[in-house]
């Protein structure tokens, strides 16, 4: 929520430029968009109807850029280099803080071989450096580095922007969660019952060896 | 309202609360 | 014994005007504040003794000027002088500012520079001397021993608003919420400290670097579960050993939560809370995130 409503006034602010600029200028803001320390979220910009006017124009590699940046990865880009145009270090550094974003979708635990591959990373210092400085400082993630287990076991992640065909799997998601909730709550209401039977059962119980108990005294 | 799915996605992330071993070890 | 008070008197303010300050504060200190000879009275004393503290300060020199804050410190609670009382309150900071108690110092500090009135008798007390007061107590913090009593303090000066002006407050901030502290940002405060914050300790260390070593130490603590002594020395910039002993002293004295293995060479973190509060933690956290999001559905009529 901190980062979203970080997001709110900066997507405004860049949503609305872009809504009144074209060609060249649509580019430079694509770059300045896809370069600023705070933004990791660029569905908003990329529905402004601008944007899609640059496909096919000199400028449409501004527009898969801003694509890339809204759903791919480092490793994406990594792929694509050829037909993408280069990328300043500030983009690169977003990139790969959105490739964590995208990796820790899928794991709770990432693996360090597995960060330093997609991250392009050599050595483990260097990745907790990245981890530390420019994913949990940053505030996109929380997590702890394990060196023993060498993994990243992330605690909480940044939403990144979603394609539609994602959207199923999270409603799948959101409704098994509320079956394993619905079902808990029926078992503790079930434990609740026999909890309170058994209670009774045994005040019933202990009530009837009392009374044997009274009438065997006065028997006596 | 991408912003809303993005939090959406976020917290479904969260899930499970917790999985680190000694978690399972104490919960057992 | 009055005429060679005068003298005494008169002789010190000549050595102050030479700027000769232990010389000036030796002479004073010849003064007989319990002579039976004559009519002392408390006022005077402690106007003597804190003057002499102060002279001795002028120097650096804490053993001395420590001795006549004690004797100070017997007169200043009956006294009704507002301004020695302050003066004391100042001297007694500096000193422990000067022998390092610096937890004990910045809260001194925060007291004076949270002084409400502008005048008290003749004296006029000036923003820039509330300001350097406060930014005292912020240094001080952050030169303390890193820990749960350090943290509280941390917290009390990182609220006050007045801190988010001050040069320092970014360093601060950082110190705040724990986070490693690198090599630049750690030279750029260097800068701002006096020689006795620098000082060199038996370990080889200074002060200040062992203060951002065992900072950096707590910060890495909350983000690592376990880290090994070879990463762990590189992290802050010393070797290896060095980094086991420091984190060693730092569990012995629970000002922070861990174990170590030396035969993996590891130092293992834990947390403050265990798994299962950790885990109820967790679900707080999530069941507030679910709440922001129907909060802002509700917002956006959905």
């Amino acid at each position: 929520m901190d980062i979203e409503r970080k997001h709110a006034e900066l997507i405004d602010l860049f949503v609305k430029q872009a809504a009144v600029l074209d060609g060249p200028a649509l580019a430079g803001l694509v770059l300045e968009v896809t370069s600023h320390p705070s933004l990791f979220a660029f569905s908003e910009i990329l529905s402004v109807p601008n944007l899609a006017k640059l496909e096919g124009t000199q400028y449409s590699s501004s527009l898969d850029v801003l694509r890339l940046f809204a759903y791919g990865t480092w490793g994406d880009y990594r792929s694509n280099a050829g037909s993408l145009p280069a990328l300043s270090s500030d983009q690169v550094r977003k990139l790969k803080q959105l490739s964590v974003l995208t990796l820790a979708e899928t794991n709770k635990v990432l693996r360090y071989n597995q960060l330093m591959q997609e991250l392009d990373v050599s050595n483990v210092r260097e990745l907790e450096d990245f981890l530390i400085n420019e994913c949990m400082y940053a505030g996109i993630v929380r997590g702890k580095l394990d060196q023993l287990r060498t993994c990243f076991e992330v605690q909480f992640a940044a939403g990144r922007d979603l394609r539609p065909e994602q959207l199923n799997n999270m409603i799948q998601t959101l409704s098994n969660w509320l079956d394993t909730s619905d079902n808990l709550l029926y078992l503790i209401q079930e434990k609740i019952k026999w909890a309170d039977t058994m209670s009774e059962a045994t005040k019933k119980h202990r009530k009837e060896i009392e009374d044997k108990v009274e009438e065997v005294k006065k028997s006596l | 309202d991408n912003s809303l799915l993005r939090q959406v996605s976020s917290l479904l992330r969260r899930l499970p609360a917790m999985e680190s071993e000694k978690f399972q070890d104490d919960f057992l | 014994e009055e005429q060679v008070v005068v003298i005494r008197e008169k002789l010190a303010e000549l050595y102050e005007s030479e700027q000769q300050w232990s010389k000036a504060a030796q002479m004073l200190s010849g003064i007989d504040l319990d002579s039976g000879m004559r009519m002392v009275d408390d006022t005077y004393k402690l106007s003597k003794c804190v003057q002499i503290a102060r002279l001795y300060l002028e120097d650096d020199d804490a053993v001395n000027a420590e001795a006549f804050i004690n004797k100070a410190s017997f007169l200043v609670s009956s006294s009704k002088h507002e301004v020695l009382n302050l003066q004391y309150k100042v001297c007694y900071a500096r000193i422990l500012d000067l022998k390092r108690k610096f937890l004990e110092a910045a809260l001194r500090y925060y007291q004076i520079s949270q002084i409400e009135k502008r005048q008290i008798g003749d004296e006029e007390i000036d923003e820039d001397a509330l300001e350097q007061a406060l930014s005292a107590a912020v240094t001080c913090t952050i030169l303390a021993a890193a820990g749960p009593q350090r943290s509280r303090v941390l917290a009390t000066l990182y609220k006050d608003e007045r801190c988010s002006k001050l040069k320092i407050y970014p360093i601060l901030q950082k110190v705040y919420l724990e986070r490693i502290l690198r090599k630049p940002e750690i030279d750029a405060f260097a800068e701002e400290l006096k020689p006795h914050q620098k000082a060199l300790l038996p370990d080889n260390f200074t002060v200040l670097d062992r203060a951002m070593i065992e900072h950096n130490l707590l910060s890495a603590s909350k983000l690592y579960t376990n880290i090994s002594f070879e990463e762990l020395g590189t992290l802050l910039g010393i070797p290896p050993q060095k980094a086991e002993k420091i984190a060693s002293r730092m569990i012995y004295e629970d000002r922070m939560r861990g174990s170590i293995d030396q035969v993996e060479a590891v130092i293992h973190f834990e947390d403050d809370t265990e798994e299962l509060q950790q885990w109820d933690q967790q679900i707080v956290g999530l069941c507030q995130a679910l709440n922001d999001i129907l909060d802002g559905m509700t917002s956006k009529g959905i």
